[in-house]
C-alpha cells in the first residue's frame, strides 16, 4: 500500500496490481 | 487521380475497422499505467483540485458503501453545478458542502438530460464494440470493467476515450496513410448552425451555448467572423477552483486567461486536408476538435473526434 | 509517397501568451487574472504510513484501531511479534448482490507489519492476503488456471478498508 500526507482532509491510498499481462496503479482518494 | 483516391479510402477504411475488430480494448492500454479513482463522498471541490492537481479533467467514481463503481465524474458535471449555482445563487453553503454522491440531485434539478447510466464495456471485447457503444451514447469516454475473479465486484481496469483510440489507430494502422480524400468530399462535421460567441461575450452565456446544444466548445470569433480562440468545457474546471464562483460574471475572453500556460492551442483545418494529414496530427499532439476554417481564416465548420470516429466505423 | 499538403495549423491567438497579450494591451486592468498554476506540487507517495512513535505503542495503537473497527487478528506468534494477520468483514450493502447467487466471499485478509526504517522511524506495511468466506467454507476460486486469466482483482475493497483503519489511526493519535 501506498499513501500520501492528509491534506485538505483528504487521504490518497494506492497500490500497483497486476491486470492479465499489464500493470494498474489503482489510487483512491477519500474524505477523512 | 481522383478516383483511385477514392478507391483506396475506401480500402483504407474498410482496413481500419477490421483493425478495430481485430483488436480489444485491453490493447490500447500501455504496459503500465494508473487509474485515479474518487469515493463517492468526497466533496466535489475537492475532487476538481485533485483534477487540476493531476491534470485530468476526468475520473470513475467508487461508491464504498455499495463497493460498486458509481459512473464518471466529468466536466459536464461541474458545468451542472455552475448552472445550479447561476440559478440559485442563494445556495452558496449547499454548493461548498456539495459531495460527488450529490451530482445527480444536481443534474435532475437543472433539468439536464440525467446522463445515461454510464455506459461502460468489459477490456477484452473488441475495440470496435466499444467505439459503437460511446458513439451511440454520445459519451467521449468509455470505462472499461471487469470483475474480481474472488468477490465479482466490479474492477474499473481503465477509461477510454476518443483521443486515445483514434490516436492508437493513427500509431498502429499504416492504412491511415491512404485516406487521401479531401474533407469536401466527405460530407463530415458540422459545418452549418454553428454557434458562436465574442471575446466580450459573458462567460455563463457561452455556458448556457454548451448546454443548449449539448457541445463541449464554443468558437470564439472576431468581428469579421475570423476565428480566435475556443472556450472548452474543460474550462469550467478553472473557473470555478477552490470552489470560488465569483468568477462567473467575467467575459470568456476574461475567463480564458484562467486557462494553464501549458494549453497547446486550438487546431484548425481546411476543406482541403484530408483523414491522413489529421490522423497524423492526432498521432503527434493532444486534438480534441478541429476547427475547419476558409483561406482567410474564417470559421466555416468544426469537426470533432466523434464526427472522425462515426466517419471510420459508419460512413 | 503522395502525402497531401497539409493546412492544418495552431491558432496563434489561442495560444494562451499572445491571448493574454491581447487581451492585456486592451484592458491593462486584466493582468491580475492568474492563469492556472501547472507547476503541480508532485504528489508525495509513502510506503504504507510512518511513525515516530516507540514501536510497542504502535502497535497498540494499530490493535486498539482495528478493535473499534470491529475487524479480528490472529495472535502473533513468539518470532513474529511485529506482524498482525488481520481478518476484517467486508460486507458493503450491496445492492446489486451478484446475479448469479454466486457466494461472495466477504472476510478480507490483510496483514500488517512494522518495519524500522533507522533508530526512531518507523513504517507500518499493509499488505492484502486474499478472502475468506465467513463460515470458513474455502473460497472457490473460480479463477481460469492458466496464467493469463490470472489476477482479475479488485483493489477497492482493499484499499477502502485501509483508509478506513488510516483514518482510524489518524482520529486516535
Amino acid at each position: 500500500l501506498a499513501t500520501t500526507s492528509i491534506k485538505h482532509n483528504t487521504l490518497a491510498v494506492a497500490c500497483v496490481v497486476r491486470y492479465k499481462r499489464k500493470y494498474v496503479t489503482q489510487i483512491l482518494y477519500a474524505p477523512l | 487521380s481522383p478516383e483511385q483516391i477514392r478507391r483506396d479510402q475506401r480500402i483504407g477504411l474498410e482496413a481500419i475497422r477490421e483493425f478495430l475488430q481485430s483488436k480489444t480494448s485491453f490493447d490500447v492500454l500501455p504496459v503500465s499505467y494508473r487509474v485515479i479513482v474518487f469515493e463517492t463522498s468526497l466533496l466535489v471541490k475537492r475532487a476538481l483540485n485533485i483534477l487540476l492537481q493531476n491534470s485530468i479533467v476526468s475520473a470513475p467514481l467508487w461508491n464504498s458503501k455499495t463497493s460498486r463503481f458509481a459512473g464518471l465524474l466529468t466536466s459536464n458535471d461541474f458545468i451542472n453545478v455552475i448552472q445550479y449555482y447561476s440559478q440559485n445563487p442563494d445556495q452558496f453553503q449547499f454548493i461548498d458542502n456539495l459531495t460527488l454522491n450529490g451530482l445527480r440531485d444536481v443534474e435532475k434539478a437543472v433539468g439536464t438530460t440525467t446522463s445515461l447510466e454510464t455506459v461502460s464495456i468489459h477490456p477484452f471485447k473488441p475495440l470496435y464494440d466499444a467505439c459503437v457503444k460511446m458513439i451511440q451514447s454520445s459519451a467521449r469516454r468509455i470505462p472499461l470493467i471487469d470483475e474480481d475473479e474472488d468477490t465479482h465486484r466490479e474492477i474499473v481496469v481503465s477509461v477510454l476515450t476518443e483521443y486515445r483510440i483514434l490516436k492508437f489507430v493513427s500509431m498502429n494502422c499504416k492504412e491511415t496513410k491512404i485516406l487521401l480524400q479531401p474533407l469536401h468530399e466527405l460530407n463530415i462535421g458540422t459545418m452549418t448552425n454553428i454557434s458562436a460567441a465574442k471575446l466580450e461575450t459573458p462567460v455563463m452565456e457561452v455556458i448556457d451555448l454548451m448546454i443548449q446544444k449539448s457541445i463541449s466548445s464554443v468558437p470564439i470569433v472576431d468581428d469579421q467572423d475570423k476565428l480566435i480562440n475556443v472556450y472548452e468545457a474543460v474550462d469550467v474546471l478553472t473557473l470555478i477552483k477552490g470552489g470560488l464562483y465569483t468568477d462567473l460574471t467575467l467575459s470568456v475572453g476574461e475567463a480564458l486567461l484562467k486557462r494553464s500556460d501549458d494549453f497547446e492551442g486550438v487546431y484548425t483545418c481546411t476543406l482541403n486536408d484530408s483523414l491522413f494529414a489529421i490522423s497524423e496530427t492526432i498521432r503527434k499532439a493532444r486534438v480534441h476538435r478541429l476547427f475547419i476554417v476558409d483561406d482567410e481564416g474564417k470559421l466555416l465548420g468544426v469537426l470533432t473526434l466523434s464526427d472522425i470516429l462515426k466517419y471510420i466505423l459508419f460512413s | 509517397g503522395y502525402a497531401p499538403q497539409s493546412n492544418i495549423a495552431v491558432l496563434p491567438s489561442s495560444l494562451p501568451q499572445i491571448h493574454r497579450a491581447y487581451m492585456v494591451q486592451m484592458h491593462p486592468e486584466l493582468a491580475s487574472i492568474q492563469p492556472i498554476t501547472t507547476k503541480k506540487s508532485k504528489t508525495r507517495w509513502h510506503f504504507g504510513i510512518r511513525s515516530r512513535s516507540y514501536p510497542l505503542d504502535v502497535m497498540g495503537e494499530i490493535y486498539r484501531a482495528l478493535r473499534n473497527l470491529n475487524a479480528e487478528w490472529q495472535r502473533p506468534s513468539e518470532e513474529e511479534l511485529w506482524t498482525i494477520k488481520v481478518r476484517w468483514k467486508y460486507s458493503p450493502n450491496d445492492i446489486g448482490v451478484d446475479s448469479t447467487q454466486k457466494k461472495i466471499p466477504d472476510m478480507m485478509k490483510l496483514q500488517i507489519q512494522l518495519f524500522q526504517l533507522e533508530p526512531n522511524n518507523y513504517l507500518v506495511d499493509f499488505k492484502f492476503d486474499g478472502w475468506d468466506n465467513a463460515d470458513g467454507s474455502e473460497v472457490e476460486n473460480v479463477g481460469i488456471p492458466d496464467d493469463d486469466a490470472v489476477s482479475s482483482f479488485s483493489a477497492y475493497p482493499f484499499l477502502h478498508l485501509c483508509t478506513r483503519l488510516i483514518m482510524e489511526l489518524a482520529v486516535n493519535s
